[in-house]
């Protein structure tokens, strides 16, 4: 209904509004309804502006700031109704270490509600894992599922140089 | 709820029956070489949850899920998933509330029959759809971000980006 | 010309024939001509199969493998004509450090007759770099370059941790 | 030819004069914070060498290019780039043999107009566009590969593709 719509956008852009600035150190953002006076059917509208820039169109934003504007409007909704579980699938890859630290030290705090199942190349982001599981295809073709504990699961990642490399 | 397990056999690059037990509380990370089959398991989460585009999925038509074949495994005709969840406090709709377990399977035959489960009792794809209503979990979702994909949410239309609003709602 | 273009994707195809199973460690790949009677206008297909794995639809392919199948393309045709300079931006964040080393490695041996410019986070990449370039935001919103060498690009990388960090 | 040199005064984050010069031999690799204007370089050499779609360049219009302001600093009213090449054999077209270092040029005013410079002398978009031709620089080339492009590649249509080996022929 409009009313719960109207409702639940309030309090997803509290979160947003307040997850963003903590994501980039400063600057702002927020959601807008396309067209307010339709609460039925208005799209939504995210403006972000990251600190010391002016306010720009969301196209200009690098790699790196739209997935994190993204990663923070995704954590924002779950900050106000957490999903059982959250699978996130190399989203760490644009950013740069600062970033993925804030990423991470977020990530350790939504565990409280949801269940985390990240796929990721980066060993800072294997860090924060309670559990490690290695996909391998030692049969080429077809794929394998292992459960590692963390010092093999840096082995795994190292597959054996193959001829070629 | 609580993601408890993810079963798959025959399942994209996956011949022989592969059980993941995901842990309770925390982060679980999935680590693996390139082309090793890593998203391959996130389609089969979002497969098994009742997504209907092939597309999305990586492939032309949805056949394309089933393993299709190695250089030393021939094609398999079935592919099946299934995801259970522990019911702690039996939080679920009616229907399930007694069980403290519930789990959802999805096969689809070469032959091009398939169909969906509940606690291994047939069903319609709606019934999965009503089960996790509300949950933020599958269609349009905010639960899963597929690879490559991060940005979408920043980059896609407002109509678009309402939909995920409407999915908390 | 039909002849010249004829000419070009066939020798463009030998060497993307050698350098696919270079970069996978085996497996196979080609190029094919949509409509091999029309010379003039005929699309040019792709035709990959990594190691172990059955011909598919390139669809199917992972996000590294089609990184590595594009990689191996492009050097292909750097291959048979280099270009005075090639500049890539991020192209390493879908690899696992196995492929990271065999594009590393193929990048060096390109430098004989192309320069490359790399935008990179990967700590692996920056080590192939013969000089590295920082640009900074010490002012926000205004970008500056500075060149480092390499101890200090490792510094660079690690921005002052920001309030909210 | 060599790529010696870039120059941008006013071009996106670029607000003062910038100048990089490349190394003439090996590996030149660019590193920074997300966001501090690394992309905003390879736009840059893409714009100079005569991108026309404000879009491939993730502007809306083509004024998006020219420094648009900060908290701390007023917008620019000039976007300029220039790339200057070594030319070592005197390799290139003969209108340009006899200097050994070709730069182009390219401006726009906030008030709209636009010019395209070689040598410091005006000239047109064509000429440019002549003086790379058969290097796999510029429009279509395969030289430039841009963020979050790689598989475009793979994933684009077969006429694409022929463009990439058209560029080669
Ligand atoms: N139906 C199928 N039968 C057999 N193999 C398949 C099938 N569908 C996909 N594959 C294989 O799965 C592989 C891709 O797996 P996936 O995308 O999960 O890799 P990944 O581990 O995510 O890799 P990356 O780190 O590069 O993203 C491809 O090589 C493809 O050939
Ligand atoms: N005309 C302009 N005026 C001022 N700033 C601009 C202009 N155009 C783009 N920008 C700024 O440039 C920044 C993006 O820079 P760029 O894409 O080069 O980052 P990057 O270094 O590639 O980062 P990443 O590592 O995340 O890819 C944005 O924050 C944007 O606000
Ligand atoms: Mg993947
Ligand atoms: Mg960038």
């Amino acid at each position: 209904s409009k009313k719960r719509f109207n409702e639940v956008y309030k309090r997803i852009n509290v979160e947003f509004r307040a997850l963003f600035p903590k994501f980039f150190g400063g600057g702002e953002a927020f959601l807008k309804l396309s067209d307010p006076e339709d609460l039925l059917d208005s799209g939504v509208e995210i403006i972000a502006q990251p600190p010391g820039k002016t306010m720009q169109n969301l196209t200009l934003l690098s790699g790196g700031e739209k997935a994190m504007t993204a990663l923070a409007l995704i954590f924002a909704i779950f900050q106000f109704k957490p999903s059982p579980f959250c699978l996130l699938d190399e989203v760490d890859a644009p950013l740069d270490d600062a970033n993925n630290h804030r990423f991470n030290a977020h990530v350790r705090l939504l565990t409280e509600n949801s269940q985390f199942i990240i796929i990721t190349h980066n060993k800072k982001t294997m860090e924060i894992g309670d559990a490690m599981f290695g996909v391998t295809m030692e049969e080429p073709g077809s794929s394998k599922v292992v459960s590692v504990d963390f010092e093999r699961g840096q082995k795994l990642i190292e597959p054996p140089r193959r001829k070629g490399a | 709820m609580r993601l408890l397990r993810l079963e798959l056999a025959g399942f994209k690059s996956f011949p022989d029956k592969v059980s993941i037990d995901f842990i309770q509380d925390g982060v679980s990370i999935v680590v693996g070489p390139n082309g090793c089959g890593k998203s391959n398991i996130v389609d089969a989460i979002r497969w098994v949850l009742g997504e209907q585009s092939a597309k999305h999925l990586r492939g032309a038509q949805m056949e394309d899920v089933i393993f299709g074949g190695s250089t030393s495994r021939p094609a398999a005709g079935l592919a099946q998933v299934t995801l259970s969840f522990a019911n702690p406090e039996h939080d679920s709709i009616n229907k399930y509330s007694e069980f403290s377990e519930i789990s959802v399977t999805r096969k689809l035959f070469r032959t091009g029959e398939s169909l969906y489960q509940i606690n291994k009792t047939n069903c319609r794809l709606s019934d999965i759809r009503e089960l996790f209503m509300d949950t933020g979990i599958g269609g349009k979702g905010y639960s899963i971000i597929e690879q490559g994909k991060i940005d979408r949410i920043v980059t896609s239309s407002a109509l678009e980006r309402r939909a995920l609003i409407d999915e908390a709602a």
